[in-house]
């Protein structure tokens, strides 16, 4: 990985005399090249190399013998102070229903995570009720009853016919006429350049005031991850970020874009397609990943 | 990138960066803008305006230009749709049923994903809209015994496109891509010359992973072919060149939407001016 290739560098620059900043440069360029390689966004890329460089000039590094080691220390810290710490809380709300919306794109992982929340938060005593918001994808509302009925927790519908803000309300009455204390609302999976379906996502947000909106987003994801995110964040205004099929050998350096360009703590992590494959966040493990 | 200005180092290294950022990858991205000062000193082109140009070209050259047509001699042609969850694979389906049932062929699908939650039901729906049969089993069915059940079926019905749905997998899942051998086996004892296609789904939006999920699934699978997906967002899909020059497979179809007509045959060169839009 990057540890190796830096080590590398730097026997080649030492066997030269002294190190300098121009060396320091060469190091940078491994650095930038293992995180292009392992997808975080080149802008992002940009920046983070700034950061670095400021701090492997200083003589620590310049006077280390062993400046490989210096320079993979500053990149981990730096990456994992970027990815934030582990904060795999979902707010529950002091006047009950808390309502969580999951949106993302088509494909991300919604409502296969709207099952896995509802089974976690299900398991921490509280009372979740699933809605049916995609009223689009073909057999998508059988797809999250059948995650209902495999974790016995209720899916509130009212069929493919009806507006998702519609049935959002409806649930939200039921969710309190049957005393259901969490509220995970999937949507249909939209892309962020689609004004009439983030609009939907607005109108949704509008009617029943979500305390947690979770983008929910495929490890896999590369460059566009900035864009995508960026456009969400700005449009709905996410709480949080779900990285899913992290189980998979993705290096996962869209999620560092995410983090990057949103801010927002990425809470959890997707690692299966069981209903019990939702880990909390370890921005450690990724930064790791990322580093190969 | 205007015309007039001067061919230097700065001007190779945006193109580098505009590369990079349609997921190209940082090192076919080099090789790409090695090639190209390769092409300006052998051509000796002095003006700037002409190197986005024949960079485009050097793209549209890896991708290949008659790879594209699907092998569909045989009766039944049997075609397998394979890739990761959520590619793209069962809304493809459907929309490859169509194209071939406006061309006055008889389809039959298969519904070889037996494992997530309302998979079956997902596809009978795609055929209902597009007007063919789904062979399925129950839920839970082993993948392998509907993928034989249909191979009967496409022969006893004289069809003349079997089209096979599996589950999404990682390719990283051992036990998974095993289960994929096995369908692959059981395809070509009951049909020596099937599959007669086997199509790679691939999200646009994925970056560098693709190579590794190409390289497994090759391995596994025999991909003939990709099927890239979502090119109807901002992603490039630039990773698919790659994937060309490195393992020989052709993109042969672009998903550009949800629904029935977002089918579209591989252009290179509508695929080399949205790379640099
Ligand atoms: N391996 C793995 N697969 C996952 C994970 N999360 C979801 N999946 C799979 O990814 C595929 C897509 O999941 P869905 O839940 O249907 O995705 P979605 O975002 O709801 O899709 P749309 O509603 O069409 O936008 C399914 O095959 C899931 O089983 C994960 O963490 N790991
Ligand atoms: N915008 C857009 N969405 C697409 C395209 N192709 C598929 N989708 C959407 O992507 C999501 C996943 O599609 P599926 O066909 O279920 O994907 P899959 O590969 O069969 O998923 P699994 O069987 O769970 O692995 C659905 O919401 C589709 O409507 C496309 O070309 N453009
Ligand atoms: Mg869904
Ligand atoms: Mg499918």
């Amino acid at each position: 990985g990057l540890a190796e290739k830096l080590q590398n560098t730097f026997q080649k620059l030492k066997g030269k005399g002294k190190l300098n900043e121009a060396d320091v440069d060469q190091a940078m360029r491994d650095v930038r090249v293992a995180l292009l390689e392992a997808d975080v966004n080149f802008k992002v890329v940009k920046d983070f190399i700034k950061k670095v460089k400021e701090r492997a000039v200083g003589q620590e590094v310049l006077q280390s013998l062993t400046p490989g080691q210096h320079v993979i220390k500053i990149v981990n810290d730096e990456l994992t102070e970027l990815l934030g710490g582990t904060q795999s809380k979902i707010n529950i709300s002091s006047k009950p229903p808390t309502v969580i919306m999951l949106v993302g794109l088509q494909g991300a992982g919604k409502t296969t995570t709207a099952g896995k929340l509802a089974n976690l938060l299900r398991k921490q005593g509280r009372r979740p009720l699933l809605v049916a918001g995609d009223v689009y994808r073909p057999a998508a509302i059988k797809q999250l009853q059948v995650l209902g009925d495999q974790l016995s927790i209720p899916v509130y519908t009212l069929g493919d016919k009806t507006n998702p803000v519609d049935i959002a309300k409806g649930a939200m009455e039921h969710a309190r006429s049957y005393n259901n204390d969490i509220v995970i609302i999937d949507t249909a999976g939209r892309l962020h350049i689609n004004e009439e379906l983030m609009e939907e996502l607005q109108n949704v947000k509008n009617a029943v005031h979500p305390h947690e909106i979770l983008f929910v987003m495929d490890a896999t994801t590369g460059q566009d991850a900035v864009n995508i995110a960026q456009s969400f964040h700005e449009r709905l205004g996410i709480d949080g970020v779900i990285i899913t099929k992290l189980d998979g050998d993705t290096r996962g350096g869209g999620a560092l874009s995410v983090k990057a360009v949103t801010g927002k703590p990425i809470k959890f992590a997707g690692m299966g397609e069981k209903l019990d494959a939702l880990e909390p966040f370890h921005p450690d493990r990724i930064a790791s990943r990322i580093l190969g | 990138l205007v015309s007039g200005k001067k061919i230097d180092d700065e001007l190779y290294e945006e193109l580098e960066e505009l590369l990079i950022q349609a997921d190209v990858g940082v090192n076919t991205a080099i090789e790409l803008v090695e090639d190209l000062r390769k092409a300006v000193k052998e051509r000796k082109i002095e003006d700037s305006g002409e190197l986005k140009n024949v960079l485009k070209e050097l793209v549209a050259d890896i991708m290949g230009s008659e790879e594209f047509k699907l092998k569909t001699v045989n009766k039944p042609t049997v075609i397998v749709v394979v890739g990761v969850n959520g590619a793209g694979k069962t809304t493809t389906i459907g929309k490859l049923a169509n194209n071939f049932k406006q061309d006055g062929k008889n389809v039959l699908l298969a519904a070889g994903d037996t494992f997530r939650a309302a998979a079956i039901d997902q596809l009978e729906i795609w055929g209902n809209r597009v007007g063919c049969d789904v062979i399925k089993h129950q839920e839970g069915a082993d993948p392998a015994a509907v993928v034989y059940d249909s191979l009967q079926a496409a022969k006893a019905r004289e069809s003349d496109i079997l089209i096979i749905d599996t589950a999404g997998r990682l390719h990283t899942k051992v036990n998974l891509m095993e289960e994929l051998k096995k369908i692959f086996r059981v395809i070509s004892r009951e049909m020596p010359d099937a599959p007669d296609e086997v199509l790679l789904v691939l999200d646009a939006t994925t970056g560098q992973n693709a190579i590794s999920q190409s390289k497994l699934f090759a391995q596994a699978a025999g991909v003939t072919g990709i099927v890239l997906t979502k090119l109807d967002g901002t992603a490039k899909g630039g990773v698919v060149i790659g994937i060309k020059s490195e393992l020989n497979i052709p993109v042969k179809f672009i998903g550009v939407g949800e629904q029935i007509d977002d089918l579209k045959e591989f252009s290179p060169q509508d695929f080399v001016e949205a790379l640099f839009e």
